[in-house]
């Protein structure tokens, strides 16, 4: 039996939010630690990370592991149904094809249930690489988010390069280019407006624009953002989501012809 | 001119 329910169901619809322009399907793997997610694009040029830990739930039970292969745009339109202020419940029974969605207003007089067909989905599971990186950029997400909606409006990628100095977003396209220069607060009154800057090595790699755009839909589910950059590994952009977990984007620079 | 990098060997299939 898996039973896992949350108070506020704004936290599911935000996190499919985050995922569903990524991945039209994944696997929900449920254990005694909480609901993990995996997957990367059609693509494989970026990797959805997500944790959402036992302890974040109001109620968790998972008495034994279950994997639930879900398509989000089903998902989707279910917690679509939810509202805002609604407590969400997530069931499945041991090796059961369907889960079901429990939504319940806040003094308890709508009651709905919906019941979703799983999938079988024979998806490959990858281990994650222990990495140092040799630069973190933290900053508020709102920012990162404004910084890349501005700088896409003038090319297909945005080249990060983060120095001693701070950290420089540019882009450049048919109509000229752009720069955006962060540097690290100087006095650190409110950490969720802070920029922090976290740097070894001087690095420079180049991404695209549209992966880091799907990125910031993550936006709304924490005030800051983490950026971890190595000279040729991917990209890992966090979110950590308060009381409960995190996502993780993983995205492959892109690379010198 | 760039190309678009790939995440396939960065990642161990378990």
């Amino acid at each position: 039996m898996f039973e896992a329910r949350l108070l506020k169901s704004s936290i599911l619809k935000k996190v499919l939010e985050a995922i569903k322009d990524l991945l039209t399907q994944a696997t929900f793997d449920c254990d005694d630690n909480g609901i993990q997610l995996q997957a990367m694009d059609n693509s494989h040029v970026a990797l959805v990370s997500l944790l959402l830990r036992a302890d974040g739930f109001d109620k968790y039970r998972c008495d034994r592991n279950v994997t639930m292969g879900m398509n989000l745009g089903s998902m989707t339109k279910i917690l679509k149904c939810a509202g805002d202020k609604d407590t969400v419940t997530m069931k499945a029974q041991d090796n059961a094809d369907t889960v079901t969605f429990v939504f319940e207003s806040p003094n308890q007089e709508k009651v709905s249930d919906y019941e979703m067909k799983l999938m079988n989905l024979d998806l490959e599971h990858l281990g994650i690489p222990e990495t140092e990186y040799s630069c973190t950029i933290r900053m508020p997400s709102a920012e990162f988010a404004r910084m890349c909606r501005d700088l896409s409006q003038f090319g297909e990628s945005i080249v990060i390069s983060c120095t001693k100095e701070g950290v420089k977003f540019s882009t450049s396209g048919d109509i000229g280019s752009a720069n955006i220069k962060l540097a690290q607060t100087a006095s650190i009154d409110k950490e969720d407006e802070a920029v922090i800057i976290e740097m070894d090595e001087p690095v420079t790699l180049t991404f695209a624009c549209q992966y880091l755009n799907y990125f910031t839909k993550a936006t709304s589910l924490s005030p800051q953002v983490q950026l971890s950059m190595s000279a040729d590994v991917p990209l890992v952009v966090e979110y950590r989501i308060p009381d409960i977990g995190h996502i993780r984007y993983y995205l492959a620079p892109k690379i010198e012809e | 001119g760039t190309t678009q990098g790939r995440l396939d060997g960065f990642f161990k299939v378990l």
